[in-house]
C-alpha cells in the first residue's frame, strides 16, 4: 500500500 | 484505479472537451466565465507540481498534461483570441474571484496534510477547485439563460467531482490505509455547490425546456 503522502489522484 | 474514479476522470474530460467544443465551433465564449477558467488553471498547475517529479501511470501523467494544457488554452482564447474575445461577458462576469485565491491559500497554509511546500499547494487547490465554478454560476444566474454546451458543460463538471466521492467511499472500504479527508469534505463542498443547478438542469431536461436559472 503507496503511503498517502503519493497523490495518485487527478 | 476504480470504476468511480475512472469515470469521474471520464466525466471530467468530456466536460472540457465540450467547453473546447463550444469555444471552437461558435467561435464565443459568451455564457463562459474567464474567472472559472483561470481558477482551473491555477489547480491545474498548483495540483500537479508532482508532473515531473512523481511518475504514477502514463494514464495519470497524459491526463495532467491535457488537464494543465486545456485549462491555459481556454484561458488564452477568452483573452487573447481575436473573434472569441469579443464575446467574453466582461461587464456579467465581476465575480472578485482572487478572494477565492487568497482564503483558500491561508486555508491551505492552516489545514494541510504536512507542512511542505508541495502538499501546500495540493491542498490549496483541492480547496480552490471546489469554490472555482462560482464565478460561473454567479455568471449564468445573471445571464439567465444558458445555452445547451454551457449547460452541458457545468454538468459534467459537477457530475464528475460527484464520481470522485463514490470513488472515496469505494477506497476508504477497500483499502486499509485510505483516508483523505482534505479531498472528500471539500469534494462534498464542490458537489454541494453544484445542487441547484443540477436541480434546474434536471428540471429543464424533464420538462424538455430551456434551462433557466432564476435571476
Amino acid at each position: 500500500t503507496e503511503p498517502s503522502s503519493v497523490k495518485d489522484e487527478l | 484505479m476504480n470504476v468511480f474514479r475512472f469515470a469521474g476522470d471520464m466525466t471530467h474530460l468530456i466536460s472540457i472537451l465540450v467547453l473546447l467544443l463550444k469555444i471552437y465551433t461558435t467561435k464565443s465564449c459568451s455564457g463562459i466565465s474567464l474567472k472559472t477558467q483561470e481558477l482551473y488553471a491555477v489547480v491545474f498547475v498548483t495540483r500537479y507540481l508532482d508532473l515531473v517529479t512523481d511518475f504514477i501511470s502514463v494514464y495519470n501523467t497524459v491526463m495532467k498534461v491535457v488537464f494543465i494544457s486545456s485549462s491555459l488554452a481556454i484561458v488564452w482564447c477568452i483573452r487573447r483570441h481575436k473573434v472569441v474575445r469579443r464575446s467574453y461577458d466582461k461587464e456579467l462576469d465581476t465575480f472578485r474571484h482572487w478572494l477565492l485565491v487568497g482564503a483558500c491559500a491561508v486555508l491551505a497554509l492552516v489545514v494541510h496534510e504536512k507542512f511542505s511546500f508541495q502538499e501546500v499547494c495540493w491542498a490549496f487547490s483541492i480547496y480552490l477547485e471546489a469554490v472555482a465554478i462560482l464565478p460561473q454560476l454567479v455568471l449564468l444566474q445573471r445571464s439567465g439563460n444558458v445555452d445547451n454546451l454551457t449547460g452541458q458543460y457545468v454538468f459534467f463538471l459537477g457530475a464528475y467531482r460527484a464520481f470522485y466521492i463514490l470513488n472515496w467511499i469505494y477506497r476508504y472500504y477497500s483499502e486499509q490505509h485510505f483516508t483523505r479527508w482534505i479531498s472528500c469534505v471539500s469534494g462534498i463542498v464542490q458537489t454541494a455547490l453544484y445542487a441547484d443547478f443540477f436541480y434546474y438542469y434536471f428540471i429543464s431536461w424533464k420538462n424538455n425546456s430551456k434551462l433557466q436559472l432564476p435571476a
